[in-house]
């Protein structure tokens, strides 16, 4: 079921970043503009129409200092959840895995185990500690991820790691859901005398009111 | 729902990390709304490799402290906006300013508030300079301020000033509305509510019927 994106523009163009004016310079590659990150998006069977990439994953090479924020809603799904517990667990984190299609909110204990076992899976295929993946999902609330389709797509798709531009926007597209563009950024600045890069993906279209912490 | 994903190389201690996410989080996802659902899944993920070679930061209080959250402002408020752009049937990006308050938080506070109304993203959509229903949601935000300090402007048009209603080119403001929804541009709304050092920002987008197809069609 699974395929790789190649071409992260013929699903949905790029969106208009509206970025704020001051001392830093906009440049390509989104997630992995910074050193020592690596994306990839590619289809894997999850999403209920169409062939557009569903599964992303941001990997870094080195421990990352990690941090998160995370909705209030009392009716938190499962993948929030377990990113808290993870983040207490752990300073740092490797690898971050987002599904699109389903939400796994609002799916109890089952729901729970389903990420528990992705998270598990792809911590063996990368040799890492489970608590240093993290794992994102949007798509149709109440229904749990299609956890055959995802696991069988985790070789292919840790395969299709890449640190281009073209990685970071395989996995721009594979997060998205309603969206009718893929959101992805990245800048560079000096900061103190050296000169860092930040960069980053997102989605989202519908059910924005975001109040996380 | 809305999810991210942020990246560094800079150098930087876990708990200034940790503090420096919170605040630019603050100051971007958490002030867009398309719709007014706080969604289940919202997520942000921000690592920071370390790999650029820079010095550490292990002060949130030193210079080059304040040079990273300025980025990451930045990078998070860039991705936020277009989330926002691209709101489900939206026409165009409404941004709200607000100036004047007594902090950072209440001026956020009544932006969002402003960009949150269904009566004036339906009145964006509309073509209508309806300061009323800005001044209203200004009002009802929770932050007590003058009201005989209340300035709005729309774009270059001042319709409200000292809390009086202001005479305007209704046809200009209109249109200044209707070509921003023509090229899915940005509407930007400024309040005034004193002299306070409070500045703060919210994004939103205009409330078209399509809203409505989209999420009658989108089952859960």
């Amino acid at each position: 079921m699974s395929s790789v994106a190649t071409d992260a523009a013929t699903y949905i163009p790029a969106a208009p970043i509206l970025l704020p004016e001051g001392p830093w310079q906009e440049v390509t590659g989104g997630v992995t503009a910074a050193k020592g990150f690596k994306a990839a998006g590619i289809y894997g069977g999850l999403r209920a129409q169409g062939q557009k990439p569903d599964l992303a994953l941001v990997t870094c090479d080195v421990h990352a200092i990690s941090a998160g924020a995370f909705t209030t809603n009392v009716v938190a799904a499962a993948p929030v959840v377990y990113c808290k517990k993870a983040l207490e667990i752990s300073k740092t984190a490797r690898a971050v895995l987002i599904n699109a299609g389903q939400a796994n909110a609002a799916t109890g204990d089952a729901g729970y185990q389903d990420v528990i076992d992705c998270a598990s899976s792809l911590a063996e295929i990368l040799h890492l500690k489970p608590e240093e993946i993290l794992i994102e999902s949007t798509g149709v609330i109440g229904h749990r991820i299609k956890k055959r389709e995802l696991l069988d797509s985790l070789p292919k798709l840790v395969d299709s790691l890449s640190p281009t531009v073209d990685g970071a926007d395989s996995a721009a597209v594979a997060i998205t859901t309603t969206d009718l563009v893929r959101k992805t950024v990245a800048i560079e600045a000096k900061v103190g005398e050296t000169y860092v890069r930040l960069g980053g993906m997102a989605k989202g279209s519908g059910m924005i009111h975001p109040n996380m912490a | 729902t809305m999810l991210g994903v942020v990246t560094t190389d800079a150098v930087v201690d876990s708990d200034v990390w940790r503090k420096m996410v919170q605040v630019s989080v603050s100051r971007s996802f958490n002030q867009i709304t398309v719709d007014g659902d706080t969604s289940t899944n919202d997520t942000v993920i921000a690592l920071a490799s370390g790999l650029s070679g820079a010095a550490r930061i292990s002060n949130l209080s030193s210079p080059e402290a304040a040079q990273l959250q300025s980025c990451l402002d930045a990078v998070m408020q860039g991705l936020a906006k277009s989330i926002a752009w691209d709101g489900e049937g939206a026409t165009c990006l409404i941004e709200v300013s607000v100036v004047g308050a007594n902090n950072e938080a209440e001026a956020a506070k009544i932006a969002r508030s402003v960009a949150s109304s269904s009566l004036v993203k339906a009145a964006v959509y509309g073509r209508d300079p309806n300061w009323g229903r800005i001044a209203c949601a200004a009002g009802y935000a929770g932050v007590p301020f003058n009201l005989n300090e209340l300035r709005i402007s729309l774009g270059d048009i001042l319709l409200m000033d000292g809390g009086q209603p202001l005479p305007f080119d209704r046809v200009a403001a209109s249109s200044y509305l209707r070509k921003a929804g023509e090229v899915h541009g940005t509407v930007e709304i400024q309040i005034s509510i004193g002299n306070g050092p409070g500045w703060g920002q919210a994004w939103g987008c205009d409330l078209s019927y399509d809203y409505v197809k989209i999420n009658a069609e989108y089952t859960t």
